[in-house]
């Protein structure tokens, strides 16, 4: 991406207004406002004030407002005097070593995200089985209705036991498949 | 599309600036 921003600095906060009135001409692209207090690393960091045109594309103003916002991080870092490379490390939270322990007292690694994935992976084979037999049994039934297959079938049997027979088949269909899925995820 | 045009910072400490220009000019 072409990045070519001029960047200009105004010392007094009563420039905020010309800010504005040069953003509603269009002749630039951002205005911001930083007051002293949200540099100051005793109090706490408020919003800066982002000025922007109404035709600057969401992309751009996230550009801008990132680059403000860690402007205003760094030089608050910088004023306190901390090493911010410390200050990365003491805020760096320990990751804990899991080991579950059994009656027995075998220990074994813990994995969260396999413990959440094969549940997952389930739950999707379950959806895969269940759509695809219902869309078996609403072609079928639309089909067997086109071409009077249905009609011989129902000088046999009432409505109600062709359609539950359906209904067993297509799930002992879906019992196969959910089967031989599961037994290959398994193996 | 191109990000081009001037940003007007207000800062009385004019510290910002030069921060923000290399921060938005990094990859």
């Amino acid at each position: 991406q072409v990045i070519s921003v001029e960047w200009r600095s105004e010392k007094s906060l009563d420039a905020v207004e010309s800010v504005k009135s040069e953003l509603a001409k269009g002749s630039i692209l951002a205005g911001a406002a930083i007051t002293g207090d949200m540099l100051d690393p005793a109090k706490d960091a408020t919003a800066l004030a982002l000025f922007i045109p109404s035709s600057l594309s969401p992309k751009h103003v996230r550009q801008v407002s990132r680059a403000l916002q860690q402007a205003v991080e760094d030089e608050r870092i910088a004023r306190s005097g901390i090493d911010r490379a410390m200050l990365t490390r003491l805020a760096d939270q320990p990751e804990p070593l899991t080991t579950r322990i059994s009656p027995a007292g075998s220990e074994a690694k813990e994995r969260t995200e396999l413990r959440l994935l094969v549940p997952g992976a389930f739950m999707f084979l379950l959806w895969i089985c269940v759509f695809t037999s219902a869309n078996y049994l609403l072609t079928t039934t639309i089909e067997e209705k086109s071409n009077k297959v249905m009609e011989v079938l129902l000088a046999a049997a009432s409505p109600m036991q062709l359609l539950a027979g359906k209904i067993l088949g297509y799930s002992m269909v879906s019992a196969v498949m959910l089967l031989m899925y599961g037994g290959l995820g398994i193996a | 599309p191109p990000l081009v045009g001037t940003i007007v910072v207000v800062d009385p400490s004019d510290t910002i600036v030069p921060r923000a220009k290399a921060i938005l000019e990094t990859p």
